[in-house]
């Protein structure tokens, strides 16, 4: 473990921790993708198969079930809370992500590090993370006002690859044999992603502005 | 058996 991994698993609960403090206190789920919380349901549930076969340390195993956890009660929250699923724009929230899944499936069947079932499933779901946030990127556009917590939500949601970059960054250069192209190439797309809504973030942060994402 | 790759990232 180094800081910047730690630093990118803090950010990363942070997010999630922001997104339940939303829906759970407000009961709103108001300008949230219900498809990037799904996606993002199906990316752990692939990645983290192995939680049952192998241990590594209480930290990884805590935060798989917190990612775990936190993932599936929001996509819960959002489709059948009786408050909740009535704050849930489902007009604008038009994103057809089932066409991420497959594309995402068949990549990892084609390139991946083994061809084993939990392999290629893992492989999967880092390249559905890296494209999950598209859905949640799209219903910002639409959305005019985009409320605080929902645009922190998103800046912690991409911030975190981009400490896990650095991490990767760190392991390469003090690890040797620690090369993982799949991983890296996945972690760079998904950070690129969220460029134009970092730009625009910190530009509503330094004018001390609404943030609105251009149409 | 090709030693696994560590999954020890979240």
């Amino acid at each position: 473990m180094n800081i910047f991994r730690l630093a990118g698993d803090m950010t990363h609960l942070a997010s999630v921790l922001v997104l339940l403090l939303k829906i759970h206190t407000i009961k709103s789920c108001a300008g949230v993708s219900l498809k990037t919380q799904e996606l993002y349901a199906i990316v752990f549930a692939t990645r983290y198969l192995d939680i049952f076969t192998s241990f590594y340390s209480i930290y990884n195993t805590l935060m798989k079930l917190i990612f775990l956890g936190s993932s599936f009660s929001i996509v819960w929250y959002m489709r059948y809370h009786k408050t909740v699923r009535r704050t849930y724009d489902r007009e604008q929230d038009t994103f057809r992500h089932w066409f991420l899944v497959l594309p995402c499936l068949l990549l990892a069947l084609l390139i991946h590090e083994k061809f084993t079932f939990l392999e290629v499933l893992w492989t999967f779901s880092l390249y559905l993370e890296a494209v999950a946030i598209l859905p949640q990127l799209v219903l910002l556009q639409r959305t005019r006002n985009i409320d605080n917590l929902t645009g922190q939500y998103v800046f912690l949601l991409g911030g975190y690859r981009g400490f896990y970059i650095l991490n990767w960054i760190y392991r390469y250069l003090t690890e040797p044999h620690f090369v993982h192209w799949i991983t890296w190439i996945a972690g760079l797309v998904q950070t690129l992603l969220y460029a134009d809504f970092f730009y625009y973030y910190f530009q509503s942060w330094k004018n001390n502005k609404k943030l609105q994402l251009p149409a | 058996l090709t030693q696994s790759y560590k999954k020890d990232e979240l």
